[in-house]
């Protein structure tokens, strides 16, 4: 028996809406840790690693370790039938071939269920190393999506650079080049609009930008965005989501040959 | 000719 009842139902509608065009269909796992998938896109390029925590339901009923396959597309359709004030409970049975989604309006009045097929997917769970990243960049999610935006107006490819002087995407493409350096600055009003450069050393990486929009997807989970960079690894771009733990996209480099 | 990797080039099967 599995239920899990999410106060802050839209956190889930927003994890779906970033989601749902990168990967098909994944298997969401449930355990007393909490509600996580791992998944790759269909040319495994790059990979999506979701973690919401136990801790942070309202309820978090898990009897044993549970593997739900769902279509992500058909489970985004579903979350969308839920209001963004919506208490959204998550309940399936040991050994069923559904989940049932349960939306309850705020006071109570209105409670709708929802009921999916689950379906069978083979799929390889990936061990990913702690690793030690030649420089992680933070800064504002929307400030990210905007360059990913603009840059990809230009060209097909995002060369990001972390040298002392700040962080630089550049791109090019039929109809000439561009360049946008953010520098550190970590000494603005808001927390959430600093930028802030932890180097190790200098690293340049590529990476395609088709990619990095659709992880932008998930600028509506969190204000900061962490970028970490190392020339062996795919890059992670990481989300963190309000108390109750991250979305994480991996996405390998584009290597000269 | 920049040559896009595959995820599984860096990370194993658990």
């Amino acid at each position: 028996m599995l239920e899990l009842r999410l106060l802050q139902g839209s956190l889930l509608k927003k994890v779906l809406e970033s989601i749902k065009d990168l990967v098909t269909e994944a298997n969401f796992d449930c355990s007393a840790t909490g509600f996580s998938l791992q998944a790759m896109d269909s040319s495994h390029v790059a990979l999506v690693a979701l973690l919401l925590r136990s801790e942070g339901f309202e309820h978090f009923r898990c009897d044993r370790n549970i593997s739900m396959g769902m279509k992500l597309v058909n489970m985004a359709m579903m979350l969308k039938c839920a209001g963004n004030d919506d208490i959204i409970t998550i309940k399936a049975d040991d050994g069923g071939d559904t989940v049932t989604f349960m939306f309850e309006s705020p006071n109570q009045d209105k409670i709708a269920d929802f009921e999916m097929k689950l379906m069978n997917i083979d799929s390889e769970h990936l061990g990913i190393p702690e690793a030690e990243y030649q420089a992680i960049v933070r800064m504002p999610s929307s400030e990210f999506a905007r360059i990913c935006k603009d840059l990809s107006t230009i060209g097909d490819t995002v060369i990001i650079s972390v040298t002392k002087e700040g962080v630089k995407f550049s791109t090019k493409g039929d109809i000439g080049t561009a360049n946008i350096v953010c520098r550190q600055n970590a000494t603005v009003d808001k927390p959430e609009d600093a930028i802030i450069i932890e180097m190790k050393e200098p690293v340049s990486l590529t990476f395609a930008l088709r990619y990095m929009n659709s992880f932008t997807k998930a600028t509506p989970l969190a204000n900061i965005v962490t970028i970490s960079l190392s020339s062996e690894l795919p890059v992670v771009v990481e989300y963190k989501i309000a108390e109750m733990g991250y979305i994480r996209f991996y996405l390998a480099p584009k290597i000269e040959e | 000719v920049n040559q896009q990797r595959q995820i599984t080039c860096f990370f194993t099967p658990n």
